[in-house]
């Protein structure tokens, strides 16, 4: 049973990588000026990975990039993805914060970033978190995607075995899903906020993972991170930690937003979106919109800010 | 499809760095096939851990033999599995 509309579409429930591809068809077919669909790879097992593009218009605007799902078993991600993406249709000559924002910059959103380890989850394994690539020598199967990217690579951090969940694969870059990113981005040439979203433990971290050397926007990234969880917490009062990736929970290298900010994408974040109910990757489907409503605010405060303060 | 039945997970506290460290120990034991939700960081940061039933014995016992302190935060992950299943079919009836 496919939704005729995404206003029929039920957003408080958890859907597989076709209805959720679906879904975005109708969002562009029903916003034909607003969205528009980009392929900008394949994955291991030759999925398409899609890109929504939100533009009003102007050619190569300042962008804000977000991601959800880049590690499959986080469902919450991903059905936040969706939410968003519907709410940047109907807010849009809606809500003048908004309105504004992307009158003057376009935001791209993929919604399932990993999509053959989504897939694997629905069919196979709900736990499972890396990609499905195979490792030469290796009976193991898989790279942690959040730990492929260009930024400490190799470094402290990740694991060099092919069976830990942490594999950071053979080479930065190895993983479709990671290039494919990696190599939109750099060809765009003018994104200004890179958000990749996570689940679960509830913190907004911005970069560095790789090194306990503070970026040089410290200040201006806890400033405006205070303020995104602040925005967040005003909704529901869930309460979030903020700060470096290194201070707030663990060395990590070869990490999404480390890459994005040594791009020279100030505005890198990455959040962990909510544990209510100590049910962690399993989240209640009944928690989908609160989470994704909260995270929304977030959201608007980082875009603002980066509408605000060009670089 | 895999199944998790009896599988538990396990909410860690730690109360020191010496206790991070040793839940860090656990994880280089790949004979017990743990999962950790959330890893070890920091003394007082919540550290979860999907334990398959046949490691559930080994693991508590290491736990409690240093120390450490923790609760199960999920008696049976099936279970919850099946429940989700249960309101995504549900939903696409709707």
């Amino acid at each position: 049973v496919r939704a005729q509309s995404t206003s029929t579409f039920n957003y408080a429930t958890y859907h597989t990588l076709e209805e959720i591809y679906d879904f975005m068809d109708l969002l562009v077919a029903e916003n034909p000026q607003l969205v528009s669909k980009i392929q900008i790879g394949n994955t291991f097992e030759d999925r398409p990975i899609y890109v929504l593009k939100f533009s009003t218009g102007g050619d190569n605007r300042p962008a804000i990039w977000i991601d959800t799902g880049i590690h499959s078993r986080e469902w919450v991600t991903q059905a936040s993805g969706v939410w968003f993406a519907k709410k940047i249709t109907e807010d849009y000559g809606q809500d003048p914060t908004f309105t504004a924002i992307l009158d003057n910059m376009d935001i791209y959103l993929e919604i399932v970033t990993n999509p053959d380890g989504f897939a694997f989850t629905h069919s196979t394994n709900r736990m499972w978190r890396k990609t499905r690539s195979r490792t030469p020598g290796s009976l193991c199967i898989g790279v942690d995607p959040n730990r492929n990217w260009d930024a400490g690579f190799g470094q402290p951090g990740a694991s060099s075995n092919p069976c830990s969940e942490t594999y950071r694969g053979k080479s930065a870059n190895s993983e479709a899903e990671v290039k494919s990113i990696v190599d939109f981005v750099q060809d765009h040439g003018n994104f200004k906020a890179f958000i990749s979203i996570h689940s679960y433990s509830q913190l907004l971290l911005y970069p560095y993972g790789y090194t306990a050397d503070p970026v040089p926007d410290k200040e201006e990234l806890d400033q405006l991170a205070k303020s995104a969880v602040n925005a967040l917490s005003s909704l529901y009062g869930t309460k979030y930690k903020y700060g470096s990736i290194i201070k707030t929970i663990y060395q990590a290298s070869g990490g999404t937003i480390d890459w994005s900010y040594n791009q020279g994408i100030k505005y890198s974040f990455t959040f962990e979106l909510r544990d209510t109910g100590f049910r962690g990757f399993l989240l209640p489907a009944s928690q989908i919109i609160p989470t994704a409503q909260e995270t929304w605010l977030a959201l608007l405060t980082i875009m603002e800010h980066t509408l605000n303060h060009p670089y | 499809n895999e199944d998790f039945v009896g599988h538990q997970v396990l909410r860690i506290t730690a109360g020191d760095q010496a206790q991070v460290d040793k839940v860090k120990e656990l994880q280089d034991l790949e004979h017990l096939q743990l999962d950790f939700w959330r890893d070890p960081a920091q003394a007082g940061s919540p550290i979860d851990v999907r334990v398959p039933f046949p490691s559930i014995q080994s693991v508590k016992i290491f736990l409690e033999a240093h120390d450490i302190s923790y609760k199960v935060m999920i008696e049976d992950v099936q279970l919850l599995l099946e429940e989700e299943q249960a309101q995504m079919s549900a939903a696409r009836a709707r």
